[in-house]
């Protein structure tokens, strides 16, 4: 996402 | 990715095939709660819609993908194959307790209000609850099965370590994600009556009992 906290993580 | 989160993730892995290994060797899915693992499938198929529009990782793209197949095949398993070995009349924990507040919760709280990002913050908020239908379970039942307090002290060893995971890339990527931290303190929270039991009881050889 742009600007935000990417989701990354599970 | 860092040590905590690998080892977190792999701790998650490890705690769907001890639950699959348990339905598998007993023949049976006594003392898991059906309402528990539906959740967690509501979790991962909200959680993981990004899989169809959005590339982290080979690793991540796996896992994601395993973690939605298992959690459907395990409600397959329990629904139908094993169906006489669930009791209803023990897992009676109210879902609409939990998916309403975590709806709520998710309208308030997201990164953005979009559909994708509501779901997202949705699942965050569910995950951190949906072990208290098979929390709940076993404080009725006041036992469980040695290889299903396995499977709960891996889940739980996933979630503990995110944390020090967060703490870690906090340091290191400045990095918070204030909803998934928030939820996942609640969530490790909620393991420790059993964490406290397992350590002193399971590990040291005994059955898993609660005290009357």
């Amino acid at each position: 996402g742009s600007g935000t906290v990417p989701h990354d993580e599970l | 990715m860092n040590l905590f989160r690998l080892f977190g993730d792999l701790s998650h892995l490890a705690s769907i095939i001890i639950l699959l290994q348990k339905i598998r060797s007993t023949r049976s899915c006594r003392g898991i709660s059906f309402k528990t693992q539906a959740l967690y499938a509501t979790v991962f198929i909200t959680r993981y819609l990004d899989l169809f529009y959005d590339w982290v990782s080979l690793y991540n793209f796996t896992m994601k993908v395993f973690f939605i197949a298992s959690s459907c095949y395990i409600l397959y398993l329990m629904r139908y194959k094993y169906r006489p070995t669930h009791d209803p009349s023990i897992d009676t924990f109210r879902v609409e307790y939990l998916l309403g507040p975590s709806a709520v919760l998710a309208l308030l709280f997201h990164y953005r209000f979009t559909v994708p990002e509501v779901f997202w913050s949705f699942s965050i908020f569910l995950e951190a609850v949906a072990i208290l239908p098979q929390l709940f379970m076993l404080q009725r039942t006041g036992e469980a099965e040695t290889i299903t307090t396995h499977y709960l002290a891996a889940l739980g060893a996933y979630r503990a370590l995110y944390i020090p995971n967060w703490i870690y890339r906090y340091f290191t990527e400045d990095m918070v994600d204030p909803i998934a931290v928030t939820a996942g303190i609640v969530q490790t929270a909620l393991y420790l009556d059993f964490f406290y039991v397992y350590f002193t009881k399971v590990l040291q050889g005994q059955k898993f009992e609660l005290p009357a």
